[in-house]
């Protein structure tokens, strides 16, 4: 269903999301 | 000739106006007869919030699906950048014999993250 | 195709009228009353997942601007 669709991508992007939050962490830490 | 298309047009524009009129009264008729109270919509509100709501999402969706793509292209140009970096540096150690002092373990992690 | 356009245009509208008249008695019988309720609800929790969802893009699009800026500073950091 349209909620259902709604769920996925959401989980979809908050995942991404905390992939990018790591990667910008390690990336301020390798250019210090 | 002219005269039917004319004729056919105003049929066809006729038979437009009475099925707006037909779908403005039904909609008049359940909004008179189960108007919104508090929480509770009437049918006719709850189709078009319906496809509201599919618009909204579709939008949305268009919005969201190239954002993935950018920041996939984007982390590998940074990683790609970082690698000739740490080449750059291997290499002017070797030339200079200066030792650089090992990754610290939070180095390390972060490093590996990247990769 | 004009007259397909046309047919199409009719059609859609003739549909519309369909669903609503299928729609007409749905308030009187308490059974599809409750449908409706349930509808309802339905459509105020995909309106806040879809809130949500917009936070989260509108985050990720920020997200890739300070990726962006990352790029560049790691290449400055390369020419150095």
């Amino acid at each position: 269903t349209l909620k259902d669709e709604v769920n996925i991508i959401l989980d979809k992007a908050s995942l991404e999301s905390q992939q990018s939050i790591g990667f910008i962490k390690a990336t301020k830490i390798l250019m210090k | 000739m002219e005269a039917e298309v004319d004729k056919l047009e105003l049929m066809f524009q006729k038979a437009d106006s009475d099925l707006d009129y037909i779908q403005y009264r039904l909609e008049y008729e359940i909004k008179t007869n189960y108007p919104d109270s508090a929480g509770k919509k009437n049918p006719v509100t709850l189709l078009k919030e319906l496809s509201a709501i599919k618009s909204r999402y579709q939008t949305l969706q268009v919005r969201f699906k190239p954002i993935a793509g950018a920041q996939k292209e984007t982390k590998s140009r940074i990683c790609a950048t970082f690698s000739k970096t740490m080449t750059l540096i291997q290499e002017l150690q070797k030339q200079t014999d200066l030792e650089l002092l090992p990754l610290t373990e939070e180095e390390k992690t972060a490093a590996e993250q990247l990769r | 195709s004009d007259l397909e356009q046309l047919c199409s245009h009719i059609n859609e509208k003739i549909g519309n009228i369909k669903k609503t008249l299928s729609l007409r008695n749905c308030g009187k019988e308490p059974t599809l009353k409750t449908i409706l309720n349930k509808i309802g609800d339905e459509i105020i929790v995909v309106n806040e997942l879809l809130n949500k969802l917009e936070l989260e893009i509108q985050y990720q699009e920020q997200t890739n601007i300070s990726l962006k800026v990352m790029v560049f500073l790691v290449m400055k950091q390369n020419k150095k």
